[in-house]
């Protein structure tokens, strides 16, 4: 997270390969369920032995001490509807929910968050300098009109995608973030209503951040995690 | 430090069965794997052993999968052990620890059986110790050239088998990465530790951890991506050592290669992409700096890494490169498009496809459909019973619950429970865009954070 600051975002997950190297984020949805993107996995029926998701501690690298520390491994992945970018991941057994842990709720179907709502992302990716990139960074942005944005990209905004507006100060995800949350605050409760996902500049000051519309897809996160 | 499994090559949740006879009891002490090899080392007809790790219990056996009447089975209680000399069908050294089953010498001929003594007479006659039986190829006299057999020919007295060294019996292409032969020594003759084993060095690469590195027993293997095949060795001093195999002469037929996106992994990926996702350009390969690095051009033929271009040398996530920043030494080049990986639609829906009646039972990904009144591999929630007036039939697509992305089936993959199909939504389709009619709506209550409620600053 380029611009922003050291933070606490319980539901955000760090993605770890099999040398135990974070690669990407995600959001803690269900107990056993975490939503990223697909760019960061190389297949939808990939063999994800050895992969895992650790949460529950601010750190990108904690010691072996960490108390609250989490770390489960990952055994199944599913991959959303076509242009959706998006995958679930069942973890092996539930996480345990507590001070350092909790789900974040998803939108209603279709849901559209009003323009000019402060929402955040969070994760332990690259900060380009401007922030400690060894614990959890997070950092609010404001939610712009789908309209506006369309402008702003010149028609190229799609109906899955949600914009942010940019900030002079330069503040957005970066390399590391990718499949973390948006999130937004809404009657007092957070709610999962972007997915990070790459993008060509980290915290362009001159062009709206895309996400994935979560809302969207809520009934086949839903459909996925009863079936 | 030489580890008694060293001697064995293992088969996970295997049972050996023998249709003659009567497996021998189980011992009557428990005790850990090594234990147990330990026993079948000093117990002249044990060739096998069955381990069962919950009970710790060691069964010895007197066969292995390639005795006649023998079969394996599948038994998630047992892992089997079988002495490598009785598995391998290439050579260590001169050879004469080969306990192979090869019964035709190098011209074709037929092995005399060690117990006759027509059509040549001779004094190697079978013994419980000297491994000499039926007319399998051995070297009982240590000769140099190999294992040998006298031949039924009687004008041939005897003759060399000619069968490989394992180092040459299996060679490699590349840097070795899809190596499976059977070396299980480094260039230097130490032996080689066992994957599944922690000592005498700890290590990262579990065999389980790495299904598809083929990190068997304690064979030369390469899953990191380094110039050769390595392995641990079982020397205290020494961590790790390349080892001797022999490279293949033709180069491996390139498939799967992709310029303008990545497909899985991204190893095929020859694009000329040369910035990361976040926009830093990339250090050439053949550079050192500003970041140090072993993945030199000449050692890697087959990685194609030219110039500064985003490559994946190392199996990791995606391409990848060093970037030209000090600060940043890898960064991913998610930014390349993935090539897609779903069928061609072969028909079109309206609407969300809730009537779709069409004839596609295939996933977007190829997958076959389950039946929808069939109760395997997934027991359905939506059948023909709950859904009467939704056209359930065969395997067809369908949309009985309105999903909003499309018609879906269960599939017949038992990892995948449902999917949606290869049909895209017709051209001038409409369906109202989530844009026109924004609710304002409650929220269920999670995402709840303690300090978040009482506003307190950072």
């Amino acid at each position: 997270i380029v611009g922003g600051q050291p933070g606490n975002s319980p539901w955000t997950v760090s993605i770890r390969n099999r040398a135990g190297v974070h690669f990407c984020g995600g959001s803690l949805v269900k107990e056993q369920w975490v939503i990223s993107t697909r760019q960061c996995f190389f297949s939808c029926d990939a063999d994800l032995t050895g992969y895992e998701v650790q949460l529950g501690t601010l750190f990108k690298d904690p010691g072996p001490g960490d108390p609250d520390k989490q770390t489960i491994p990952i055994v199944r992945i599913v991959c959303g509807p076509s242009e959706s970018q998006l995958v679930m991941l069942k973890l092996a057994k539930p996480a345990t929910l507590n001070r350092r842990v909790a789900l974040i709720c998803l939108p209603p179907e279709r849901y559209i968050v009003p323009a000019g709502t402060i929402c955040e992302i969070a994760g332990w990716g690259e900060t380009r300098g401007t922030a400690d990139d060894t614990v959890l960074n997070v950092a609010q942005l404001p939610v712009l009109a789908h309209g506006e944005c369309n402008v702003a990209l010149r028609g190229r905004l799609k109906e899955s995608e949600l914009c942010t507006a940019p900030l002079r100060a330069g503040v957005g995800a970066c390399e590391g973030d990718y499949g973390g949350p948006l999130a937004c605050l809404t009657a007092d409760c957070w709610v999962l209503e972007g997915v990070i996902t790459p993008s060509r500049v980290c915290a362009r000051t001159d062009q709206p951040a895309l996400f994935i519309r979560v809302s969207l897809y809520v009934d086949w996160i839903h459909k996925v995690m009863k079936m | 430090h030489r580890s008694p499994l060293n001697d064995y090559q293992r088969l996970r949740a295997t049972q050996l069965l023998a249709a003659h006879a009567e497996p021998p009891p189980p011992l009557p002490e428990r005790g850990s794997a090594e234990q147990c090899a330990q026993h079948c080392a000093t117990s002249p007809p044990c060739r096998a052993f069955h381990y069962d790790r919950q009970s710790q219990l060691c069964q010895l056996l007197p066969w292995t999968q390639h005795s006649p009447r023998v079969q394996m089975q599948k038994n998630i209680h047992y892992d089997l052990y079988q002495k490598k000399d009785y598995l391998r069908d290439c050579i260590v050294a001169d050879g004469t620890s080969y306990r192979g089953t090869r019964a035709t010498t190098e011209k074709g001929l037929r092995c005399q059986h060690w117990q006759a003594t027509t059509p040549h007479d001779h004094r190697f006659l079978p013994s419980p110790r000297n491994g000499l039986e039926e007319n399998y190829c051995r070297n009982p006299d240590q000769d140099k050239r190999g294992p040998w057999c006298y031949t039924v020919n009687p004008k041939v007295r005897h003759q060399n088998c000619g069968i490989k060294k394992c180092e040459d019996a299996v060679c490699m292409t590349c840097n070795g990465e899809d190596y499976r032969g059977a070396v299980d020594h480094t260039e230097s003759g130490t032996e080689c530790q066992r994957w599944d084993l922690q000592h005498p060095h700890k290590h990262p690469f579990h065999p389980n951890k790495y299904p598809d590195k083929g990190l068997d027993d304690n064979y030369c293997r390469n899953p990191d991506s380094s110039e050769r095949p390595w392995c641990y060795t079982t020397n205290p001093r020494q961590e790790r050592e390349y080892c001797r195999i022999r490279i293949c002469k033709k180069r491996p037929r390139t498939s799967n290669l992709t310029t303008t996106c990545f497909r899985g992994k991204g190893e095929g990926y020859r694009g000329r992409v040369n910035v990361t996702v976040s926009g830093i350009p990339c250090q050439r390969w053949d550079a050192q700096t500003p970041h140090q690095h072993n993945f030199v051009p000449e050692k890697y033929p087959c990685k194609d890494l030219q110039e500064n271009y985003c490559r994946n040398p190392d199996g990791s996530e995606a391409p990848w490169c060093f970037t030209a920043r000090p600060t940043i030494r890898i960064a991913f080049c998610f930014q390349i498009r993935r090539c897609p990986d779903e069928l061609d639609a072969q028909e079109c829906y309206h609407g969300h496809g809730e009537h779709y009646h069409g004839h596609v039972s295939k996933t977007r990904k190829g997958i076959t459909c389950q039946p929808w009144a069939a109760q395997a591999p997934h027991v359905p929630q939506i059948s023909p019973v709950t859904h009467p007036e939704a056209h359930l039939e065969e395997n067809y697509c369908r949309n009985p619950d309105n999903d909003s992305h499309g018609p879906w089936c269960y599939t017949m993959d038992p990892r995948t429970p449902f999917d949606y199909c290869g049909i895209k939504p017709c051209s001038g389709s409409k369906v109202p865009s989530i844009l026109e009619n924004a609710d304002v709506v409650a929220f269920e209550q999670c995402g709840q954070r303690d300090e978040r409620l009482q506003r307190k600053g950072r």
